[in-house]
């Protein structure tokens, strides 16, 4: 059975879909099967491979609200390998119609069923709070990966999310942990950098993936041709840290 | 009565809280009295003062839940003539609480009362999201300043955006307008900066601020010293940037 992963910060604009689509493509490439959630109405990850999201009128939304099987809404990327489970401004109504759903932060979880057995890896992108979808995204999961980015807010929001974490695995009787912290838009040469990968070191010890990922605007550049940085430019800086990530990770499944 | 602006966009780490702090410090260093209210649970304005946030028992969520008057929350900061309404991590049950509410989208508005007559501005500012909060920001606000950072991702939150402003206005009966979008990390060197604000100019016409806000590692580094960048340091290019947006800002004041 596949790991699910989510990559989880509340903080805005720190990586979490960037990481995402090219970690989730990196895997694809070296032959994993590989299932992306996209659970949030931003529908970032969607478009990330190009896909038309407006129109969709079966998403992450219709499976959360019991219209669909999750099996039925599943589209395959233009990635050998890579399947999505697309989102779009649909699942903004849910966190509010959701709230008063008995067992309101397992109803991902219960929708995705047996899913994870078709796949190596399922990764769910989530939306930057710390709200119903984010949980129920933990609550789905068996572990998170922790985007960073290298700037002073960045640690200030580790706290509540160690919080939320903590909460979720104590009363929901969840097994979750963090698979690894993950620098990203990691400027080494700047002083505000150093800082704070020093302080992610202090914070997390040996939890941070030695990869980092390093700014690139490449990876921004990559949406607009509606593909994932690790196969519209190779050989950018954004596509190899991507690629050493996706390694990184599959070394770590071999050491348990 | 001072003008009341919400700081809105709900795609992450667009600057929106940089631009908050930078915008009302660079007025009140004019001579302008402003208020800052952070309606955002990360806190992070909060911080970009060097206030300590997170023993706070007075906050923005006591003053919405009814504990506190506004007046007994505000705080002055080390800036002369610039007072703010702090936030903390508190502020997160909030949504879920006022979600039961009866007027719960004019909680903001009605809790404010006349605040706005001691104040040239006050800025709101919002977390990166649709839900209540920002709409509670809305209803209680004048106008909207939208920073639009400038890479592709930014482009396609627009027309959820402009959907959420429209069904304020209508539903709600508030003549909210925008009163400028704000390029920010903006590097007219790349390609990709160039056609965003070739998109967004196209989507919005000549409601574009003139001044636009470089990518200076100063506006990242300033919060982890307590203080907004533009007293930090002045002479920085993301502090001429936000000194000469305060300048704009007064000067569409006097063409009303
Ligand atoms: N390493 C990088 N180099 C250059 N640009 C990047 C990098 N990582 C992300 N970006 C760009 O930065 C912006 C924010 O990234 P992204 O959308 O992946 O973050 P996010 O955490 O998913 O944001 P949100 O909180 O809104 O969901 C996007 O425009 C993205 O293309
Ligand atoms: N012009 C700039 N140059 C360099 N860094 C910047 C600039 N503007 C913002 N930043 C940094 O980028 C990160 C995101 O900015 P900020 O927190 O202001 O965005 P935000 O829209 O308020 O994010 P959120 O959606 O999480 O509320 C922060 O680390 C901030 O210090
Ligand atoms: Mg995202
Ligand atoms: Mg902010």
């Amino acid at each position: 059975m596949g790991e699910t992963i989510a990559i989880l910060n509340q903080k805005g604009g720190c990586g979490k879909t960037t990481t995402a689509v090219n970690l989730a493509t990196a895997l694809a490439l070296i032959g994993k099967r590989v299932l992306l959630i996209d659970v949030d109405p931003q529908g970032n990850a969607t478009t990330g491979f190009g896909i038309e999201k407006n129109g969709l009128e079966h998403t992450i939304y219709t499976v959360l609200s019991e219209k669909d099987r999750i099996q039925d809404v599943v589209i395959r990327t233009n990635i050998e390998g890579l399947d999505i489970v697309p989102s779009n401004i649909l699942l903004s109504g849910a966190e509010v119609e959701l709230s008063k759903e008995i067992g309101r932060e397992v109803i991902l979880k219960n929708r995705m069923g047996g899913i994870a057995y078709n796949y190596d890896y399922v990764f769910i992108d989530v939306p930057p709070s710390l709200g119903l979808l984010t949980v129920n995204a933990l609550v789905a999961s068996d572990s998170v990966i922790i985007p960073i980015q290298a700037e002073y807010y960045a640690l200030e929001g580790m706290a509540d999310l160690m919080k939320i974490l903590t909460l979720v695995k104590s009363r929901l009787d969840s097994s979750l942990n963090i698979k690894g912290i993950l620098l990203t838009l990691y400027d080494k040469r700047t002083r505000l950098g150093r800082e704070v990968y020093r302080n992610v070191k202090e914070y997390f010890g040996d939890n941070i993936f030695k990869t980092t990922i390093p700014r690139n605007v490449t990876l921004a550049e990559a949406p607009s041709h509606g593909e994932p940085c690790v196969v519209y430019d190779e050989e950018s800086s954004g596509a190899i840290a991507y690629k050493n990530l996706a390694k990184e990770l599959i070394s770590m499944e071999q050491d348990v």
